[in-house]
């Protein structure tokens, strides 16, 4: 039975893809069979995977509009055990193409669906707002990871992102649980990410994860080659995170 | 007569806010009369300035939804020559709210029409996507100034931004122009930003701002302490390149 986990954040940049991209590869890499569905109009999954977004005939949009079979839009990746879903940059509209749809709020869900049983994990890039494309994808997950930037305004809109989670859970996903809160960018130098660290352990406890996402400038050169972090700079403290993110991930696996 | 910039960029994390409130509060230690729309639901612009979004009864809100006149919503800070006009938390459903209204593009520009002539500078904090939000403020502008962070993927989603401006310069407001595009979070010592820069002049030429923001850790501090960077260390870097901005910014005022 596969685990449907939603990267998801409203603040921009906190670093929801490039957790997506390498929990995924470092997943992948554990021999679990993993596919990333990229449901961000800006492909940032996609183009960081080495994939051009603007050559694709076909992408999750197909999906979220249209009822093309799933298995139509899945391309392979680098990674042996990796597929994902690319977006493409006709997006943007997506949102609004989607409102007069019957069950709006649930076509990513019914998407995967039969695809449950084929991968150990799906992951879902969400993008940083809090529309009807996010709401798909929180739906449709088991759990929701959430990427917290070391910074001021992260933190502050972490009660927002409580707020919806709760929401999408009464409304339309009861078994929604949060897979975790990750620190990202956390520089060891700067007291605010002291505070910020201090400051979510206090209100999360033990749901943020022991691993903390270092900022690392090989992180942001890997999505330039179209390359995972692990394939990119495997002895970088980036790569290491990620890596110690999914054996947490993988043990959450037998205690949730 | 006032000139109306919209701050925009889908890309998140890119430094939007960053720039929206110390653009503003330089132009308004330069004795020009400013006003700042905070029209993000995230109300980053509104914390940074020291405003608790939660405790407001109006906001930016009533503008986009009700016809509310903007005079009754407009909030004093800690700068004399700055007001603010805030957000507040119950936004983000306000894209699916505004759906159904006539002129839907047109209520952030109708808004502050009446306003043109009180303020020599009126600035739009805008969310990172490219929904009905981001089009009103790019609707409502005489120019648009982008902020591009030194990372691949904000370089990638440049061309898609372009693509909108365009769209609503020939749908909604011709005489629309760029500002201009600024550099922020820039790091001397790695190749990464050297190659944005690059990249950058090399698309834009003498659109790109000679200003550099460096990235510098007393700017993401000063939004806890809700004051613009000036108030907060007008010694530090990041400082000291949002005064020159304003500068820049200004010389525009007799080129453009
Ligand atoms: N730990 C890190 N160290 C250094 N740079 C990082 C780190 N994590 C992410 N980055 C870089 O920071 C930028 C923002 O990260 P990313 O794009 O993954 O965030 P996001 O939340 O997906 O953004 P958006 O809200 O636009 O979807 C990117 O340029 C990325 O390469
Ligand atoms: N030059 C800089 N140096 C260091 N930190 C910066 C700089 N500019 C912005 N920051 C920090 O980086 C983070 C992102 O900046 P900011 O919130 O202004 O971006 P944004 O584009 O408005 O984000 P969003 O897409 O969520 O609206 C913030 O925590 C901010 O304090
Ligand atoms: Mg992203
Ligand atoms: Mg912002």
């Amino acid at each position: 039975m596969s685990r449907v986990i939603a990267i998801a954040n409203q603040k921009g940049g906190v670093g929801k893809t490039t957790t997506a991209i390498n929990l995924a590869a470092s997943l992948a890499a554990a021999e679990r069979k993993t596919l990333l569905l990229d449901l961000d109009p800006q492909a940032n999954a996609t183009s960081g995977l080495g994939i051009d977004a603007k050559k694709l005939r076909r992408s999750i949009y197909e999906l979220l509009l249209a009822d093309t079979p799933i298995q139509e839009v899945i391309l392979p990746t680098s990674l042996p055990n990796l597929s994902l879903v690319p977006a493409n940059a006709d997006m943007p509209a997506a949102d609004i193409a989607m409102l007069p749809l019957a069950g709006r709020e649930l076509r990513v869900r019914n998407a995967i669906h039969p695809l449950r049983g084929a991968y150990d994990y799906i992951l879902l890039d969400c993008p940083p707002s809090l529309g009807l494309i996010t709401v798909n994808g929180i739906a449709a997950a088991d759990s929701v990871l959430v990427p917290l930037q070391c910074e001021y305004y992260a933190l502050e809109g972490i009660s927002s992102l409580h707020t919806t989670i709760a929401a999408i859970r009464q409304r339309l996903n009861p078994a929604l649980f949060l897979e975790g809160v990750l620190l990202t960018m956390h520089d060891r130098r700067t007291n605010l990410s002291q505070q910020v660290e201090t400051e979510a352990r206090k209100h999360f406890g033990d749901r943020v994860f022991a691993t903390v996402v270092p900022r690392n400038v090989r992180l942001s050169e890997a999505p330039s080659h179209g390359l995972p972090i692990l394939l990119y700079d495997i002895a970088s403290p980036g790569a290491q995170a990620y890596l110690n993110l999914a054996k947490e991930v993988i043990k959450n696996e037998t205690t949730s």
